[in-house]
């Protein structure tokens, strides 16, 4: 949790509090304030609204602005955790907050399943596993036959699908990621650990004196 | 700590390679 013995924390009008960002959150309040100012680069970057909206979301993320991608789409759905369509800054902190190495399994479970579930529906259902595995292949140039996709789709089923109900649950996932931790592996970017010093770029003098523990 | 269980890849296994999925470029501005 970000640790915190200051007076003074800045303030950002329109926007959540960097001391309650960060109290709810892994990031210090030093960390919050450098994402703010990653925030602000990436919110201007198209409309200087001070929202990120979905082009400078795939703008700052693959330097294209027309990159449509069903991953891409989806992620920017979970990050836009208010449902308006654009990412705040609040949304923003705590959804790559998930993404920290010291976010908990449980947290990281939760938004692969819903990354995955893509038609909200509470099951990760197999048309959506093939869709996306189709989606990963013509990204990548891949080719498989489409009994080879099949078997892959029977295989996972199998293996995540205990209940045998052509869907995977909740329950059924978080079960399936324990015996398959690399599912995990792209909900942490080891860097998050250390912010400040990692990305210089965008980190400013902070108003604000903190002590780790 | 567990391994992955011994089966022929999964299909999230795949999909988790999709650099779509990777966020890192946020922090190349």
């Amino acid at each position: 949790m970000g640790c915190l013995h200051s007076t003074a924390a800045r303030e950002y009008p329109g926007h959540e509090n960097p001391v309650k960002l960060a109290s709810e959150t892994a990031f210090s309040v030093s960390e919050v304030e450098a994402l703010y100012e990653l925030f602000k680069s990436i919110s201007c970057s198209v409309v200087d609204d001070g929202l990120i909206n979905k082009e400078e979301f795939q703008l700052a993320l693959f330097k294209n602005r027309k990159k449509e991608n069903l991953f891409a789409n989806r992620i920017f759905d979970l990050f836009d955790v208010k449902r308006k369509g654009v990412i705040d800054f609040g949304d923003f902190v705590r959804s790559l907050n998930v993404f920290h190495p010291n976010a908990s399994l449980e947290e990281k479970t939760d938004f692969t399943f819903r990354l995955y579930d893509m038609d909200c529906t509470g099951y990760i259902e197999r048309q959506e596993v093939k869709q996306m595995l189709i989606a990963l292949l013509c990204e990548s140039e891949m080719k498989l036959a489409d009994d080879t996709i099949e078997v892959i789709l029977d295989q996972t089923f199998e293996d995540a699908d205990v209940d045998g109900d052509g869907k995977i649950g909740k329950t059924e996932w978080s079960d399936f990621v324990i015996k398959n931790p690399s599912l995990l592996k792209i909900m942490t970017l080891p860097y998050l650990r250390d912010i400040t010093t990692t990305f210089p770029s965008f980190v400013f003098n902070s108003e604000v004196d903190e002590i780790a523990t | 700590k567990g391994s992955d269980s011994p089966t022929i890849i999964n299909a999230f296994q795949l999909i988790g390679m999709s650099s779509f999925l990777d966020l890192s470029g946020f922090f190349e501005q």
